[in-house]
């Protein structure tokens, strides 16, 4: 029953314990923060390490004697031009603008996902659990999918990119630098205990471009006075201001910070609560109604406040995310800090569900089918979409020169030593 | 993981067993072992499947081809526990016969099962 008190198992038990609680990759060889495997805050978190027996190569670093000799920043781009005797690297990416991107989120920065099939009987067979071992080591997260730090190819056949992905098109020298330090149920409060697995080193490392995206868990909880236990203005204000501050002390000169607004999940109950479950599909017999209430119940409704049936909670709850987004905007626009910029944008929900349904589709489509609860993939592409587009038009230097010699880089360098 | 969480993780796993058996016209113990082979070997899972269905595997056969849901099984071999003045939590809509009527029904078809008395509990 208790695996992890077997004496042989005991120490991997506390190995990934400390990863868990840390947000630290369990593999890492050399400290650097960075790994070579996939899960357990490896890889599919922040970009895979080409060197984990040296603290001093990892992703997101300026380049070491303009990686003449070897690949200090990972990004596939290293050696002399034997025709001038000019690094590579140095021809490519000065001045280029390069950076990386920075996701600090919760369970929907992470992209938590249970695939629906694992739940429909008639369609299963062995094929559906293959990825199961996989989802648990990852906390049930799919970051390697996710509209933030997703850089595998969409399974759900959406044709918009991640944001990491646009910014490695825009500039392949910003190649495997992106960081998801995101986790299932963080609020700008918790997130104080595990931000410090973020890894930038200010003088050292290139500028990076931050995504603070908490969708929700400021103002979702379980409890049956839900509002009682929601984040009140004053502390978002207290919350934030704390992160910048590590921010600021952490990110090289020439970052930026953006700030994500809460989700309005009234949409939740408004598309979902009279929809069949996949649980219920068969029999008909599971409603989003039964499920949330279900969950109420257990006390272990991830937001009582949008998935339940009570109008005048779900309008409470908006109404505290709606305050809490304006003390991000107020802060925004008026707190100044020496190494990064600061910006807001909204949650784009009501454009995602407008360009989906000029796509033909529906709005509940843009909801995890299991959980009633999380965007799934589609939502979270066309939320990158909204945000690459707004930055682009709104602030374009936060992205970055388009880098001339992208198509020379892929010529030579092909996958860049891939993800 | 809370008492919640395992009651949730039992209606779910029950909910499937009781698909299976209706998708594939089977019955329940073939189903129960359908889907632990279902599940890789990875992290113990598969290992970790048929010894719950070793366990608990002969309960939910009796209740479930007595006609009882997910819910009924689940509180009935204590995955699902009501607290002290909350309601007994459900997902599917009661049975005609009422959820406590079911509920008790259950518990005395099972009241000597071995999975009861597991040392440590559930």
């Amino acid at each position: 029953m208790g695996i992890c008190s077997i004496p042989a198992l005991a120490k991997i038990c506390q190995k990934i314990e400390h990863s868990l609680s840390t947000t630290l990759p369990f593999e890492d060889a050399d400290g650097d923060k960075f790994s070579v495997f996939p899960t357990l805050r490896g890889f599919y978190w922040r970009g895979r390490d080409c060197n984990d027996r040296n603290r001093n190569i990892y992703p997101g670093r300026r380049p070491e004697n303009w990686d003449a000799q070897q690949d200090s920043n990972c990004n596939g781009i290293w050696g002399i031009d034997p025709k001038d005797g000019i690094p590579y690297e140095k021809k490519f990416c000065e001045g280029s603008e390069a950076k990386g991107l920075i996701v600090l989120g919760d369970s929907a920065a992470a992209h938590f996902h249970i695939p629906p099939e694992w739940l429909i009987a008639a369609h299963m067979s062995v094929k559906t659990f293959s990825n199961l071992p996989m989802a648990l080591s990852n906390e049930l997260d799919w970051p390697q999918f996710s509209g933030t730090t997703g850089f595998l190819n969409s399974t759900s056949g959406s044709p918009d990119r991640s944001i990491y992905l646009r910014l490695r098109q825009r500039n392949r020298c910003n190649h495997r630098d992106y960081q998801s330090v995101s986790k299932n149920g963080a609020s700008s409060k918790n997130l104080l205990k595990f931000m410090g697995s973020l890894s930038r080193n200010q003088l050292l490392d290139q500028p990076a471009i931050v995504i603070y995206t908490m969708l929700g868990n400021d103002v979702c909880n379980g409890n049956i006075d839900s509002v009682s236990k929601m984040t009140t203005p004053e502390d978002m204000r207290a919350h934030v201001m704390e992160t910048l501050t590590f921010l600021n002390s952490r990110l090289p000169p020439g970052s930026h910070v953006v700030l994500y607004g809460l989700a309005d999940g009234r949409f939740l109950w408004d598309h979902l609560h009279d929809r069949y479950h996949p649980l219920g599909q068969l029999n008909r017999d599971v409603t989003y109604t039964q499920l949330y209430d279900f969950l109420s119940c257990l006390q272990v409704n991830p937001c009582q406040g949008w998935m339940s049936s009570n109008e005048t909670l779900r309008t409470l709850t908006s109404e505290r995310a709606k305050q809490l987004s304006n003390v991000l905007e107020k802060i925004a626009a008026s707190e100044k800090f020496a190494n990064m910029s600061l910006l807001y944008l909204d949650y784009p929900f009501k454009e995602m569900s407008e360009e989906w349904q000029r796509r033909g589709g529906q709005t509940w489509q843009l909801i995890e089918p299991a959980d009633g609860f999380h965007p799934n993939e589609v939502a979270s592409r066309l939320a990158a979409k909204f945000f690459w587009e707004k930055v682009l038009q709104r602030w374009p230097h936060v992205l970055g020169k388009e880098n001339p010699f992208n198509h020379e880089i892929e010529r030579l360098f092909g996958d860049q030593g891939g993800h | 993981l809370s008492d919640g969480h395992s009651c949730i993780g039992c209606v779910l796993m029950v909910s499937i067993v009781e698909q299976l058996v209706q998708v594939h016209n089977s019955t329940t113990q073939e189903e129960m072992e359908r889907l632990c082979s279902y599940l890789p070997e990875k992290l113990f899972l598969k290992s970790i499947c048929y010894l719950t269905a070793e366990m608990f595997g002969p309960d939910i056969i009796k209740l479930l081809n007595l006609k009882m849901n997910a819910d009924v099984v689940c509180h009935a071999l204590q995955f699902c526990k009501q607290e002290a003045g909350q309601p007994l939590c459900h997902l599917y809509n009661p049975p005609q016969e009422g959820l406590k009527r079911a509920l008790s029904r259950a518990r005395k078809i099972i009241q000597h099962s071995p999975s009861l008395t597991i040392p440590g509990g559930l």
